[in-house]
């Protein structure tokens, strides 16, 4: 499954 | 990391330090709403849940970390410190935000990216970081006396999340697949919250006159 992005935001 | 993200990034920090500051040094938190600390102490706490897990820099990490006790930090001196307690108007602060932690929860529920506890909390933690300056905003409302360092807190607060407009603007044009709408929207209704006291805020600083806000 693809791994979905990781919040890299704040 | 672009440079409006980082600009948005060191707004919000501005903003938080001057709060802190204000707070710390005077010993008093007048005109400033509870309530809306409170509510960005739950943004925070919602928002960063993967702060242990999911390691992406150690500017991301330090910086949520920063953002977490700083937000806990000043809910405790207005509820707790001896001095600064006593300066809190809880008479004024009258805004009911509980009636916005339900919404904006019951929203995440419904329109999210992904039906997961981390990302509900995550969804839950943008609605509600775009309605929970309102306390803030009534309050400012009321008192009518806008001090600087809370105009300058609100204005830096509003002023960080245009600036998260125009990374999410940059980063849609120069990353492929970058969509977000859930994030784009509140975040546009977050920003459209500051637009009449921007438009005060500036009025004020043009005219150079004592910041007032019509009732």
């Amino acid at each position: 499954v693809k791994e979905d992005p990781p919040k890299d935001e704040l | 990391m672009n440079i409006f993200r980082l600009a948005g990034d060191m707004t919000h920090l501005a903003s938080v330090l001057v709060l802190l500051l204000k707070i710390h040094t005077i010993k008093s938190c007048a005109g400033i709403s509870l309530k809306t600390q409170e509510l960005y102490a739950l943004v925070f706490a919602t928002r960063y849940l993967d702060l242990f897990t999911d390691y992406i820099s150690l500017y991301n990490t330090l910086m949520k970390l920063i953002f977490l006790v700083s937000s806990f930090s000043i809910v405790w001196y207005i509820r707790h410190h001896k001095i600064v307690r006593r300066s809190y108007d809880k008479d004024q602060d009258t805004f009911r935000h509980y009636f916005l932690v339900l919404p904006c929860f019951l929203l995440a529920l419904v329109i999210n990216e992904k039906f997961t506890v981390k990302e509900i909390m995550w969804t839950f933690s943008l609605y509600l970081e775009a309605v929970a300056i309102l306390p803030q905003l009534v309050l400012l409302q009321r008192t009518r006396n806008i001090d600087n360092l809370t105009g300058q807190y609100v204005f830096l607060l509003g002023a960080y999340r245009s600036l998260y407009i125009l990374n999410w603007i940059y980063r849609y044009f120069t990353e492929p697949h970058y969509v977000h709408w859930i994030t784009w929207i509140s975040g546009l209704v977050q920003t459209l919250l500051y637009a009449d006291f921007f438009y005060y805020y500036f009025q004020s600083w043009k005219n150079n006159v004592k910041l007032e806000l019509p009732a």
